[in-house]
């Protein structure tokens, strides 16, 4: 299978370090920040494109993230998110051009199939930089919310801030990823409520195995009043975002891509 | 005494969580933050008044806190520091003014003594909008930078972050506050270099009295795994920031901007 993620946010919201704790390999060597400090008060964002064989067990998947460094970083952000939306349409119109062509050889589609977007965990709500770009993410892609380092969040401080995001994703009427509810089977039905109700996923990420107060090691942040542990379902909700992209929702989050956004985007080609 | 201090950073960072934490009063009520979510895409900073009486102790001081509400949350931050700096620069006018008047009243001074700039705790360095406003900060004001929310960072990241933040604040020529060093008294003088050494100070901000798994009640912010103490020297900073501006060097913060800072700004308004 091939899928595809993009992972939107600023600079320094972990994105880098999720994706890897999610495939537990190595994506991308240290950054060089350094280049970032010169004045770019109007630097456009640039994606980047990073490709990865994974095994997930005994599951193969050519996974290709796409970063968007830079993003809401500079001074002045009006429009940083047009590179980051350009690049999903490009996707769809690359693909239907080579629908289009009389010989269909192996096509290459970069089609996004999701896209994490990281909120930084003010405490308050939403920047106005958020809404902008999740309002135009959610109508071309599957968009999943996450709240990036929720380790900065005491249990009251995370539960309040979510229910403060959900409460703008409604108002403003940003369109963001649902699981679906299947019927039949009350156990996968039951799951997928329980995904949605986590939304905006809170995320811990961390490669490092570290060992917490009572002997057990495991993934972790270590921090000299304890240890932030990223597979603990009390701690994060990291268990729950990687069982949706990777286990239950992988062939739902490609098909929606697939048929969904690429169909609205076929019509509105069509239309115009 | 009469005290006046500044705080500047986006909101989230804990500004006001820290001014409380500081003085340990209620400074000013639960904010409603919902009033910031229409599109506010090139608003201007607003610059906050909030005046309190404190007794810290035996010693009473007249504190004012200045905050910016919405600095660098809007989509454009261009001259999003206009406000601020022109702020600054109107105190030292309204006091040279008064001066100037014959019959020399009771001034209403409201100098900034001291500026606490929140750096967002990202792991890796400046962001442009910090270098911005920093510069112009530098040279009007005693600047003293703070990594905000310093829970999200492990002691490790946290020591690099803190040498990242030096060097840019080096290579960019930002002036800050330097604690002056007496050579008659060793102890003051070594208390002033641990002081310097520590710039920028590590902050953990909290009003909550919480128990820690050893049974102690301390100031903190109480995590699944464990309390982060406010007042623990091993996990930040805050008792260095608190001795520097309330016991050992309120003096000197209120004696430098009344000579240097003051003067430089009336030398500059006479060439001009
Ligand atoms: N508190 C906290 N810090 C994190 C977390 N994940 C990563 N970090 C730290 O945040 C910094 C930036 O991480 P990085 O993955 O490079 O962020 P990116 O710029 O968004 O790709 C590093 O110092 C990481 O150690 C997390 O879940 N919680
Ligand atoms: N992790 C962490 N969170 C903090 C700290 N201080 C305050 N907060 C939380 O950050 C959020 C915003 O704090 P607030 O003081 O209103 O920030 P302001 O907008 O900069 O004035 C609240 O949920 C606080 O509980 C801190 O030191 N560490």
């Amino acid at each position: 299978a091939h899928f595809t993620m993009m992972v939107v946010g600023e600079s320094g919201l972990g994105k880098t370090t999720l994706v890897n704790t999610l495939f537990t390999t190595e994506l991308s060597p240290a950054k060089n920040y350094n280049k970032r400090h010169y004045k770019q008060l109007d630097k456009l964002t640039e994606v980047e494109i990073i490709k990865a064989e994974l095994e997930e067990k005994q599951f193969k998947v050519k996974l290709t993230v796409i970063d968007t460094p830079g993003f809401g970083d500079y001074v002045n952000n009006r429009d940083s998110w047009s590179p980051i939306v350009d690049f999903i349409d490009d996707q769809h119109e690359a693909y239907m051009r080579q629908e289009q062509q009389p010989q269909r050889e192996e096509k290459t589609d970069l089609r996004v199939h999701a896209c994490l977007y990281f909120i930084r965990p003010t405490g308050h709500t939403l920047k106005p930089l958020d809404i902008e770009i999740m309002k135009r993410l959610g109508t071309r892609v599957n968009l999943i919310p996450v709240v990036a380092k929720a380790d900065t969040l005491t249990q009251n401080d995370l539960f309040l801030f979510k229910q403060r995001v959900r409460e703008v994703i409604a108002a403003q009427g940003i369109r963001i990823y649902q699981p679906p509810v299947e019927n039949d089977d009350e156990a996968s039905a039951e799951h997928a409520r329980m995904l949605t109700d986590a939304i905006p996923f809170s995320i811990i990420g961390s490669t490092e195995d570290v060992q917490t107060p009572d002997g057990r090691v495991v993934k972790g942040r270590e921090y000299l009043w304890g240890v932030a542990e990223v597979e603990n379902e009390n701690h994060c909700d990291f268990r729950k975002l990687r069982s949706l992209l990777i286990r239950t929702h992988m062939l739902d989050l490609i098909s929606t891509t697939e048929e969904l956004h690429y169909e609205n985007y076929r019509q509105q080609q069509m239309e115009t």
